[in-house]
């Protein structure tokens, strides 16, 4: 089973 | 304020058809380097980065920081006036509430002039990290597309695969499943057709398809397209504009739990 990450697990708000 | 002016309306057409299934309202953010824009989909999954560099345009004049807040849906519309040879330029103040666009055509004396209004548009920027990616592939964008297309039609994810041996793109579904491998591949009539993995470690990946097959709407805009991976980190998808401005795709990838 795998599941969509989300963009904001990776990039950190600035 | 600031004025600017492409030689073709088209560019901006594209890149704007490009995002707009991604992107409802975005900031152009101008300064004296170009025209950029970084917004994330709704449901925060992929990240659209362009950037249309000063030397893009010509002339291109904007002396202060100002952030231009399109509804993407009233661009399109606006864009739509516009002949895809006509000279286009924007032009706004510097405290805005409107962008105003104007087309030219190059044959004929036709003058079109439009304003959008501008919104207030609280977006956030992400840090987007340099990255080393493991593996890099440059392919046709028209590939790309087909690829995305023909996987889609099983399944709505892909597994991108990297090795020594090339790029395979697989998929499973209720039907049945899917691949297509690539090969380092130089075509001696057309570079275009060149396919180029450059590789520093296997990668496998899976992604979305449904996003993958958005972002190739940008197809039109380069015949190349560049996909960069590592391990447990988003995809970026570029597409190279003219003068050094690029159109990036950022996926995060599905990963097991």
């Amino acid at each position: 089973k795998t599941q969509q990450r989300s963009i904001l697990g990776f990039f950190a708000k600035k | 304020m600031l004025e600017a002016r492409l030689e073709q309306a088209n560019l901006l057409k594209k890149v704007v058809d490009s995002i707009t299934n991604l992107v409802q309202d975005c900031n152009f953010d101008c300064n004296d380097s170009g025209i950029a824009l970084q917004a994330m989909d709704n449901s925060h999954v992929a990240l659209v980065a362009m950037m249309l560099r000063s030397d893009a345009f010509s002339p291109f004049r904007c002396d202060r920081n100002i952030a231009l807040g399109i509804n993407l849906t009233s661009l399109t519309k606006v864009l739509r006036c516009a002949q895809n040879e006509d000279i286009l330029t924007l032009k706004a103040e510097d405290a805005p509430d409107v962008v105003n666009l104007v087309f030219e055509s190059a044959e004929s004396d036709r003058l079109s002039e439009y304003d959008i209004k501008l919104m207030d548009i609280d977006q956030e920027h992400l840090g987007i990290p340099d990255t080393e990616y493991a593996a890099s592939i440059t392919m046709p964008s028209a590939e790309f597309q087909r690829i995305t297309r023909d996987l889609l039609a099983l399944s709505e994810s892909v597994s991108i695969e990297c090795t020594k041996e090339g790029v395979k793109f697989s998929c499973q579904g209720d039907i049945g499943s899917g691949s297509v491998t690539l090969r380092s591949h130089t075509n001696v009539d057309n570079e275009d057709r060149n396919v180029s993995i450059d590789l520093s470690e296997p990668v496998s990946l899976m992604f979305s398809l449904k996003y993958l097959s958005n972002f190739c709407k940008a197809s039109g805009l380069s015949s190349r397209v560049k996909l960069s991976l590592s391990n447990e980190v988003p995809l970026l998808v570029e597409y190279a504009l003219p003068s050094n401005s690029f159109l990036r795709f950022y996926l995060a990838p599905k990963i097991g739990d």
